[in-house]
Formats: structure tokens, C-alpha cells, sequence
């Protein structure tokens, strides 16, 4: 774009890293670290016959935690406080989660098909009990998809922040802005891609990664209908206030 | 902003 610099594109591209490491719950170094422990097969166990609304709700939990720090690289970005209060909502409601997916491939040991899950590494079958075999099956598969990427902890921040400033999203007040905010975003992203000497293909392949995080979003909402629809109070009165403002 | 409240917080908090 002729309105961008080179050096604003650069600045764009420190501050969003910055708010990514600043916000990412844990460190690489931190998840290298604790590699190595996997859930013995008594531990897997031990999940797989936890009742389903225990394990549901400690995935809420999980999930709650991480969209806290999501909110915090939210409001980190440029720009995004300067949203009105409508559409910052919006945004993180429609897009917390997909940026939770997103951030799981930092979390995500492709060799053993495991994920970081309440202190150790998991394999799907630990979430048996959630009674979500198939979507469980499909973010495994999608953290997989994104760890081939390789993507870079730049190129994942800047990532992130686009998917998040999605500019498409129903009920957005002030769409314009929100356009503005992510258009200046996928420049940066392409203009880190470039800076690291990316494959051509790697920016459409993200996009691509964008209908799959909506698809996982919205088969969460429907797993979530059915789990209500069964436990009504325990949703009610066990899962965080927060999971029910987002999720509800 | 009642259904959203505690969203509405976490965005209000200062960044620490």
C-alpha cells in the first residue's frame, strides 16, 4: 500500500510480536522444557472415567484461562481499544477461541500427536469423557496443519491479530475501522513472510486456515448446545462466567 | 453490557 511505510510496517510487525510474547501464557523455552511429560496410561485413565461434566468443565476452565490472555493481546494491539466497546467485543467473541486454536500449535508435539493439557502432554484419548470424539480428532488435526507451517512466533503473532481483527464478523458497529485495522495487519504479516524468506504460498495457506478455525468454532457452540441441552446446571452454576459470556 | 460484564472489565483493567 502507498500509505505504508516499510519502517511503519516494521514497527507494526515489533509491537504485535510484542504482545504476542507478552501474552502467550507460556514461553517456548517453558514448553520445550516440559516435553517430555506425557500422561502416563493411569493418568489417561483417570480422565477417561471422569463423568463428562466434570471434564467439560475442566475444559472450560482451560479455555478460560487462555482467553484471558487472548483478551490481554487483544487489547495490545494497535488500535484495538480505540474500537468502539461494541465491536472489541465483538471481535473476542467471535474470535477468542479461534486464536486459541491458533496458539495451540505452540503447544502441540506433531511426533506424538500430543497437546500441553493440565501440566503434562496429551493424546485425544485423554478427552474421551467430553463425548467429542470428532471435534476433538479435528483441532488435533488442526494444530497439526499448523505446526507443518513452522511459523515463526512473528508470523504466528501477526497471524493471530488478523484473525482476530476479522473485519467479516456479524454485528460489528464500526465495520470500517475494523477493516482498516486488519488490512494494515495482513500487511505486516505479509511483509514479515517476506522479511523470512517464506514460501509464495505460505499467505494463502494461512487464509485457508481461516474457514477451519470457523468450522471448529462453530462445531464448539454445537457440542456446547448439546452438552447444555443434557446439563443445564451444570453450565449454570459450575463453568466460568466468562466461557457463558462468550459461549452462551 | 450486563451480558458481557466481566468481558467488559478484563477490557477496562489496565494492560499490567
Amino acid at each position: 500500500s502507498p500509505t505504508v511505510s516499510m519502517a511503519e510496517l516494521d514497527h507494526q510487525v515489533q509491537l504485535i510480536s510484542k504482545s504476542h510474547l507478552e501474552t502467550c501464557q507460556y514461553l517456548r523455552e517453558e514448553l520445550q522444557q516440559m516435553s517430555w511429560q506425557n500422561f502416563l496410561q493411569d493418568e489417561v485413565e483417570s480422565y477417561q472415567s471422569k463423568p463428562r461434566e466434570v471434564m467439560w468443565q475442566l475444559c472450560a476452565v482451560k479455555i478460560t484461562e487462555a482467553i484471558q490472555y487472548v483478551v490481554e493481546f487483544a487489547k495490545r494491539i494497535d488500535g484495538f481499544m480505540d474500537l468502539c466497546q461494541n465491536d472489541q467485543i465483538v471481535l473476542l467473541k467471535a474470535g477468542s477461541l479461534e486464536v486459541i486454536f491458533v496458539r495451540m500449535c505452540r503447544m502441540f508435539d506433531s511426533q506424538n500427536n500430543t497437546v500441553f493439557f493440565d501440566g503434562k502432554f496429551a493424546g485425544p484419548d485423554v478427552f474421551r469423557a467430553l463425548g467429542c470424539d470428532d471435534l476433538i480428532s479435528s483441532v488435533f488435526d488442526f494444530a497439526k496443519s499448523m505446526c507443518s507451517l513452522h511459523l515463526s512466533e512473528d508470523e504466528l503473532a501477526l497471524f493471530s491479530a488478523f484473525v482476530l481483527l476479522s473485519a467479516d464478523r456479524s454485528w460489528l458497529q464500526e465495520k470500517l475501522q475494523v477493516e482498516k485495522l486488519q488490512q494494515k495487519t495482513q500487511l505486516a504479516l505479509q511483509h514479515v513472510l517476506q522479511k523470512n524468506q517464506r514460501e509464495d504460498g505460505l499467505l494463502h495457506k494461512l487464509r485457508c486456515k481461516v474457514s477451519a478455525l470457523r468450522s471448529l468454532c462453530s462445531r464448539h457452540t454445537e457440542k456446547l448446545s448439546a452438552f447444555r441441552a443434557v446439563y443445564p446446571d451444570i453450565v449454570g452454576t459450575h463453568f466460568p462466567p466468562l466461557y457463558k459470556e462468550l459461549f452462551g | 453490557k450486563e451480558k458481557h460484564k466481566i468481558l467488559h472489565q478484563l477490557l477496562q483493567n489496565s494492560t499490567s
